[in-house]
């Protein structure tokens, strides 16, 4: 049934909801629906729990659209559900990968601002939560973390698209993952996905030291990016966030590999064409295609890398 | 609901860090209200610049007068949008 939904067209959250109703029903042993937490407008905020058994597994987090106006970020992590679900049992690499891992899945992270793009304003970035004192609306849920929080690369004016917020997790989004990863304990790999730069980075954003585990991360992530290259030859740039981009503080990544989790990532998918955040629709299944088996190599990584 | 026609996105390229600088001070000036959809980050690598149609003079003189070269990445917004609206209907249309 969950195979009758439109992979290759952008949906609303009520449709995203919906469909993860789908998915659970068809594989009901396999993937679950859980609820983390509640939005700033009191939307659920759900994550799917793929885990065939055991208790406590080691874990991966993945969450696309923090960002809500990145559509091809949501599109892409359903379409990636959707694969997870349906190769269990018949792609090995898959099977065993979920036979001795869990993956929590968040596809719609900042459900009020994914509402907001459908209903008022299509290049909404940031939540939904007023700020006292301004009239300007929303924090951006990548500066929010308690990593660097306040430091270059965020904004301390509500008005900026990359305004941090009062203070660090005040956004119900990120606490409420912050507290969900932090409860589980056992969570070895985080994968934050964006849109539309073609890069995949590492820890740190906050600061230009590199990560104790800057090696390993910057290797995985080589491989990563050249069998993504692989599939229709986009290119992607790599390495820590604060060499690729800029310092950027507060952010998914480096609150995470702080707090323990050693393969800490973020994506950036396409904008192969000139369309930023606006890319066409028939190019959501190609991102998603060629991301797979980058995500599939950070993930059998882990798997294979205990710690 | 916001509309955007007439808005731009500039593609810009940076030659040098003061350059970068530049366009990081213009993104601070609030009444411009540009929206950076790809940030600057290092010379020679593009920035993605949302302009609103009312302010697009002003910022095309900026950069015009510092020397930084930009083209047209979408010339209509608002065409963009519907064009993706519109394709939405259509394939909820066909999924009934």
């Amino acid at each position: 049934r969950a195979n009758q939904f439109n992979f290759a067209s952008y949906h609303t959250l009520e449709e995203i909801y919906d469909w993860m109703d789908t998915l659970v029903a068809d594989h009901p042993n396999l993937v679950s629906k859980i609820q983390i937490g509640e939005s700033y407008e009191k939307r659920p905020l759900y994550v799917l729990k793929f885990s065939t058994g055991g208790s406590n597994r080691p874990a991966v987090w993945l969450d696309t659209g923090i960002h809500s106006r990145e559509w091809v970020t949501q599109a892409t992590g359903v379409w990636t559900a959707n694969k997870l679900a349906e190769d269990y049992g018949h792609d090995p690499t898959v099977t065993s990968l979920l036979d001795t891992v869990d993956i929590f899945f968040e596809i719609v992270t900042n459900p009020d601002g994914y509402a907001f793009t459908h209903s008022s304003n299509r290049l909404w970035r940031k939540t939904r939560s007023i700020n006292a004192g301004s009239s300007c609306i929303g924090v951006d849920p990548n500066r929010n973390w308690d990593a660097g929080f306040g430091d270059a690369g965020s904004s301390s004016n509500p008005c900026s698209e990359t305004y941090h917020g009062p203070y660090a997790h005040s956004e119900s989004e990120v606490k409420s993952i912050v507290d969900f990863i932090k409860s589980h304990g056992n969570v070895k790999a985080l994968i934050s996905i964006h849109s539309y730069s073609q890069m995949l980075m590492f820890p740190y954003g906050y600061k230009r030291t590199p990560a104790p585990d800057h090696e390993e991360l910057n290797e995985l992530a080589k491989k990563a990016v050249s069998d993504l290259a692989a599939v229709y030859g986009t290119k992607y740039t790599y390495g820590s966030i604060a060499d690729t981009i800029y310092l950027a503080a507060g952010t998914t990544v480096d609150w995470a590999y702080e707090n323990g989790v050693k393969y800490s990532y973020t994506f950036e998918l396409r904008d192969t064409g000139r369309y930023g955040f606006l890319l066409p629709s028939s190019q959501i299944i190609p991102t998603a295609t060629e991301t797979w088996p980058a995500l599939l190599d950070i993930l059998v990584h882990v798997q294979q890398h205990p710690y | 609901e916001q509309l955007f026609v007439g808005d731009q996105v500039l593609r810009v390229v940076a030659s040098s860090e003061e350059q970068i600088a530049l366009l990081r001070a213009l993104g601070e000036q609030v009444e411009l209200q540009v929206d950076f959809w790809r940030d600057p980050t290092k010379p020679g690598r593009p920035a993605d610049l949302r302009v609103p149609f009312s302010r697009l003079q002003a910022v095309k003189i900026f950069l015009e007068s510092h020397g930084i070269s930009y083209s047209i990445m979408i010339e209509d917004v608002q065409q963009l949008l519907d064009e993706e609206k519109r394709t939405m209907m259509l394939s909820r249309r066909m999924e009934r």
